[in-house]
């Protein structure tokens, strides 16, 4: 099984035209293995992307470069899908 | 039997189906499931069928989990389906909807994927086809319509997660919907769900040019939206996929809407605002529930204006 341990999802607010641009640029750099979960389409409409936790670093030292609004939306998304596999045994248990 | 499922958890594709033979048999005045194909690793692409008789009666097209990871999709559609059969005969909307329309609900579309999510990668959006050249598998099923196919908005690279297949209709998972909607030939409505986003749109995708029903899609749409919001206050954004998203081509909605389904609506679901697709199951009967209010809306216009 795919582990994620240390990935982080970021939720960013581009404010312009410019924003969208620069993490439309970011999407097509295929060596940051960004996970686009919403993409970036218009100012004010948050993207949401899934970091690899070696890039985590890296990614946050571009926006916060460049100005970017962002908030930390999984900290470590690991955590989330276990806590979701341990909710999906404990309810086929309880359904036993 | 139905009362055993557990409709407020993710299953697995195994559970999910089984419950889709528990339904047919609990409700088997009005559901019956019928098998529309196979995905490209030979599992069967069930469909509920919800009808009170007849043939050839006008229908209702219904999807969900084209991406394979959007698991509240999927769970959505399992609500959803107990709550269509269980308000037939108790409920006047539904009752005079399914006494004039069918309706099909395929609530797995991409089985492939989804099994993928839960033995492999809990991220996998894509169907499961290999990429003949490249080690990359996989195709975006809803870039693999032919509906703009090729055009901005899908990726031409193997290994992007929004790879649109060599062909238009290359996906065994796509061309299984095209054929059975082809062959049915009165799909009145096509709904199709996702998440997570909290939009409610309608075509096009694949150009930014208005369709030709556009206002009367927007004021369905709009209306849609306030009826989802009735119950939990989510508010979802209306519009056309380009003015509301960004330019896609090849998506299922672009493609029954030309193909003349007029009532061609794409739901992305709800979006709490901390767990993106990996909503919390707690959240799945809400989020099921107030879809439901937004789908009836629809239905209801779809019965009460044929075309």
């Amino acid at each position: 099984l795919e582990t994620y341990v240390g990935h982080q999802v970021l939720r960013i607010k581009p404010k312009n035209e410019e924003e969208i641009k620069k993490l439309q640029h970011l999407e097509t750099m295929g060596h940051l293995e960004l996970d686009f979960w919403k993409n970036p389409t218009a100012p004010s409409f948050p993207a949401d992307v899934r970091i690899p936790a070696k890039r985590v670093p890296l990614v946050k030292a571009f926006l916060e470069s460049h100005g970017f609004e962002y908030s930390v939306l999984i900290k470590d998304l690991q955590v989330v899908l276990d806590k979701e596999k341990q909710d999906m045994a404990q309810s086929l248990q309880k359904d036993r | 039997s139905t009362a055993t499922f557990n409709y407020g958890t993710y299953h697995s594709l195994d559970s999910i189906y089984a419950e889709l033979d528990h339904l047919a048999s609990a409700f088997n005045n009005i559901v019956r499931k019928i098998q529309i194909g196979e995905s490209y690793e030979k599992r069967p692409l069930f469909v509920l069928k919800f009808s009170t008789g007849g043939r050839k009666r006008p229908a209702i097209w219904l999807d969900a989990g084209i991406h394979s990871r959007e698991w509240v999709t999927q769970a959505s559609a399992m609500w959803i389906a107990k709550q269509i059969a269980s308000e037939y005969g108790n409920d006047p909307s539904t009752t005079s909807l399914l006494n004039k329309m069918d309706i099909f609900l395929l609530p797995v579309a991409n089985p492939d994927g989804y099994v993928f999510t839960h033995t492999t990668n809990r991220m996998w959006r894509k169907t499961r086809s290999r990429n003949k050249g490249s080690l990359c598998v996989g195709v975006d099923p809803n870039r693999n319509w032919d509906a703009g196919f090729g055009g901005p908005g899908a990726s031409n690279n193997p290994c992007s997660d929004s790879y649109r297949g060599p062909r238009a209709n290359s996906e065994v998972e796509v061309k299984s919907i095209v054929d059975f909607i082809r062959n049915h030939g009165n799909i009145q409505a096509f709904l199709t769900l996702h998440s997570y986003s909290q939009l409610l749109m309608y075509p096009y995708g694949y150009k930014c040019t208005q369709a030709a029903d556009y206002d009367e899609l927007d004021n369905l749409a709009r209306a849609a939206a306030y009826s989802i919001r009735s119950i939990y206050d989510t508010t979802f954004k209306v519009g056309s996929i380009c003015k509301t998203i960004y330019q896609a081509s090849g998506s299922s909605i672009d493609w029954s809407y030309d193909y003349g389904i007029k009532y061609s609506f794409a739901f992305e679901l709800r979006d709490t605002g901390r767990f993106g697709f990996l909503l919390p199951a707690n959240q799945i009967i809400p989020t099921a529930e107030e879809t439901w209010l937004g789908l009836k809306t629809i239905m209801e216009h779809v019965r009460d204006n044929p075309y």
